[in-house]
């Protein structure tokens, strides 16, 4: 199974076009591993992308630089992803 | 039984295989399960039909979780098979509509990426197709639909996640649709359930020009919004796609409503919390429920306004 550890999940609001162009630069950046969650569609549309830990300080450095305003919607994806495992597993095995 | 199964946690394809087995021998007067397909693993590809009677009726289909990591879509989907078999003698406007037409649902679309977020991968969202030259796996296959395939609003690059595939309708899960439709011939609402970003959408997603139909549609998913806000709260909006949220091409309801399928819908349900595809188990059931309460007003309209 895929690790997520560290991952976070980013939600950017684009202020204005010029931003939403920034954001799409990033979306080119492959080596970024970047997944969108929600593309970005247009200035005020919130745009939530996970964020590989590698990449995690050089994408809110980019951001940062650029005034594009954006909080951690999620902390850490693993996390999430196990508690979503240990919830099933509590069920299945109360199924047993 | 089904009066025992679990709707408030995810579960797997097996399992959901196994419920749509188990809906289907409690109720053979009402539920079948057909196989469209094949998926490009190997997979059957499945969807149950609610028919009262009657031979080629005109119906209504609905699918979930063509996105694999979508998983609300595809527990909805089973919450509500167990919905329609529940309620439709005791609902009049359910029982009217089953009077008329018959319901089409197909809960795991994508069974190859729903099987590989559970084993592999949480996030995947295309199929598991191969593409030649390529090291990146798969197909999104809601780009990959023969309308307005390849113009902008998808990737040409397989790595990308809309991926739009070699050519429209590479993939077998949606050719399996396509032939499954076209068969058939008097589907007249087709009805794709995505998450996440609480949305009601219509065509286009490939061009600005507004749909014949726009007016017509706009009104139902202004109506169908406001039946699904009334229960939890949860806000939509609603619009063409190009309108509400971006140009996405090769989409599916924009294929449907090409085809003459006039009441073409897409949802995006809801993340009211910053958890987006990971929506806890707990959301399940609202998240069903009040989706239902918008499906009904859409089905409602179908069965009293055939075409």
């Amino acid at each position: 199974n895929e690790n997520f550890v560290g991952h976070q999940v980013l939600r950017i609001s684009a202020a204005d076009e010029a931003q939403l162009q920034k954001v799409k630069e990033l979306e080119d950046l492959e080596h970024l591993k970047l997944d969108f969650w929600r593309d970005p569609a247009r200035a005020g549309i919130p745009i939530d992308v996970r964020v590989p830990f590698p990449s995690v300080q050089s994408v809110k450095a980019f951001l940062e630089y650029h005034d594009i305003s954006y909080e951690i919607m999620i902390e850490d994806v693993q996390s999430l992803l196990d508690e979503e495992k240990q919830q099933m597993a509590a069920f299945q095995a109360r199924a047993l | 039984s089904t009066d025992t199964f679990n709707y408030a946690t995810y579960h797997t394809l097996d399992e959901i295989y196994e419920f749509m087995d188990l809906l289907v021998a409690e109720h053979p007067q009402l539920v079948s399960k057909i196989q469209i397909g094949n998926t490009f693993e190997g997979r059957p590809i499945h969807v149950l039909k609610f028919s009262t009677g009657g031979t080629n009726r005109p119906a209504i289909w609905i699918d979930t979780g063509i996105h694999s990591r979508e998983w609300v879509t595809q527990a909805s989907g089973i919450w509500f098979a167990k919905k329609i078999t529940k309620d439709y003698r005791q609902d009049d406007t359910l029982r009217v509509i089953l009077d008329n037409m018959d319901i089409f649902l197909e809960i795991v679309t994508n069974p190859d990426g729903f099987a590989y977020t559970h084993k592999t991968n949480r996030m995947w969202r295309k199929t598991r197709s191969r593409t030649p030259g390529s090291l990146c796996v798969g197909v999104d296959p809601n780009r990959n639909w023969d309308a307005g395939f390849g113009k902008a609003g998808a990737s040409s690059n397989p790595c990308s996640e809309t991926y739009h595939g070699k050519f429209a309708n590479s993939e077998v899960e949606v050719k399996s649709i396509v032939d499954f439709v076209t068969k058939h011939g008097k589907i007249k609402a087709f009805i794709s359930i995505h998450s996440y970003s609480q949305l009601l959408l219509y065509p286009y997603g490939y061009t600005s020009d507004p749909a014949p139909d726009k007016e017509e549609l706009d009104q139902l998913a202004k109506s169908a919004v406001s039946a699904l806000t009334s229960l939890h709260g949860t806000k939509f909006k609603y619009g063409s796609i190009i309108d509400t949220i971006y140009q996405a091409s090769g989409s599916t309801i924009d294929w449907t409503y090409s085809q003459g399928i006039k009441y073409s819908f897409t949802f995006e349900l809801r993340d009211t919390g910053l958890r987006g595809f990971l929506l806890p188990a707990s959301q399940i059931i609202p998240t069903a429920e009040e989706t239902w309460l918008a499906l009904l007003k859409i089905m409602d309209h179908t069965s009293k306004h055939l075409y």
